[in-house]
């Protein structure tokens, strides 16, 4: 059944919807069958791949998760070879107040995932910028976390409230989640302020850091608007290789290599 | 009584913490007595600032706002003259779930807020990236929003999901809501992506767009670690010019250069 990584960090723009859109490819890439889950309302994941907010009429993620869709019917294909999408709509921005009340509520994406698993090698599921109950239910959903780090002051002093949240969720909820590492972000070698957020990281965390470090490169920012991933956007930056290799790293880690 | 600004945009990272600590610091510098509410969970404007993440007991925004302690024992001095600071803190990811059953649930900050607006010239609030409660109610406490916004794709489609949100508490909890302006922020004018995106808004919103726009600039990243505004961190900066001429539109807007 498929490895679940969920890509979290509750600070914003940090990388986690390029992260998941590009790793993904990646592994799609490599043979893998690969679910893209967006439980962020802002919906970033589906519009990277060229799916437009809401076009059309087909079921999301919030359907599956507020009114119990079968979440077969939420999965949609994309253009790419092996790479699947379930996409999110800004109704999940109520979802958040719609859960509060319902049994079990931290544990409902982890039910939709459970129809689904045996469908794919890799689920992964962009988080919003939070830490309320659509972040939760990820951490519950998946197997391990993986933590983009924008290599800035802020993004560094985050890191300790998410590192606090996966752990009571690991002891309260699911014990089986585990780190799958933190992958640096928009590292710009021409300042000191990354290098020093670099080094502070490896300090503390070292076998956990991926030796990938992505460098920040206007080819990331400009893809999106293309409906594309780094690969089919530009294969000779800098970026496609860093998320090939992370995709390789990962699949070292899971023993799918 | 204090004019009183809300900081929003959903999507992360786009500068909505750097504005409020930069504009806050330049109406200070003004003569402007102003006060920073941080409702997001993240507490970066106090540590932008220097003030440690939760160092002293003292009260912070969540007591107010879900347990009723009066807003004048949350308002705290700050190094700078004329500015003072509402601390957020970590336990404001679960007011989210707390405000939900509480009666009148939307005008929580907005009662908070009446309390002290005779105490101040103005009162900025950052907003944490989402389009949640806590965002709403800082909505709904205050005259106008001010919206950064990142020249890149994501940033530029989550607009109109913001722009429809703000037109939806305006006709039914806030009618006194106006739009104080679109700020553009991390403007790089080396890369189209910018261009476009800020030609496209110009277009659209031409009068709200202020005539600023804030560069990319590395040294609006350093000066948080450093826990100073860029007035105080480097006064010859780009950006600290940015900065108080914002200030100065916004005075002029109000009526009160
Ligand atoms: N390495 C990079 N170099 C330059 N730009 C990047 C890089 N990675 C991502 N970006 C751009 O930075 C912005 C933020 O990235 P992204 O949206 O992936 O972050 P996020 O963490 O998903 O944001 P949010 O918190 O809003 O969900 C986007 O415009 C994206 O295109
Ligand atoms: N004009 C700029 N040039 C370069 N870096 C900037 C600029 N403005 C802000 N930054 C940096 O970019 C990062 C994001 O900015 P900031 O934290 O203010 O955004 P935000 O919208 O408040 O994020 P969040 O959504 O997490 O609350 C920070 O590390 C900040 O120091
Ligand atoms: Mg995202
Ligand atoms: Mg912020």
């Amino acid at each position: 059944a498929a490895k679940t990584i969920c890509v979290a960090n509750q600070k914003g723009g940090v990388g986690k919807t390029t992260t998941v859109i590009n790793l993904s490819t990646s592994l799609a890439l490599c043979g893998k069958k690969t679910l893209i889950v967006d439980i962020d309302p802002q919906g970033n994941a589906g519009s990277g791949l060229g799916h437009g907010q809401g076009a059309e009429d087909h079921p999301t993620i919030y359907d599956a998760l507020v009114e119990g869709k079968p979440m077969g019917s939420v999965v949609q294909k994309t253009p790419i070879a092996n790479l699947f999408l379930a996409c999110s709509n800004i109704d999940l921005t109520g979802a958040e107040i719609e859960l509060v009340s319902m049994p079990e509520r931290e544990f409902r994406l982890r039910k939709c995932l459970d129809q689904v698993r045996g469908d794919f090698d890799f689920i992964i599921i962009d988080c919003p910028p939070s830490l309320g109950l659509l972040t939760i239910n990820s951490l519950v959903a998946s197997d391990s976390v993986l933590i983009p780090l924008q290599c800035e002051y802020y993004a560094l002093e985050g890191l300790s409230q998410l590192l606090n949240t996966i752990k009571r969720v690991k002891a309260s909820l699911n014990p089986e989640l585990a780190l799958e590492g933190i992958l640096l972000t928009m590292y710009d070698k021409r300042n000191n302020l990354s290098r020093e957020v670099a080094e502070d990281i490896m300090k503390h965390f070292s076998t956990k850091v991926f030796k990938v470090v992505v460098p920040r490169t206007v080819r990331l920012a400009e893809c999106p608007s293309h409906g594309k991933p780094i690969y089919f956007y530009d294969k000779q930056s800098v970026a496609t290789q860093c998320y090939l290799d992370l995709a390789r790293q990962v699949l070292e880690r899971s023993g799918m290599a």
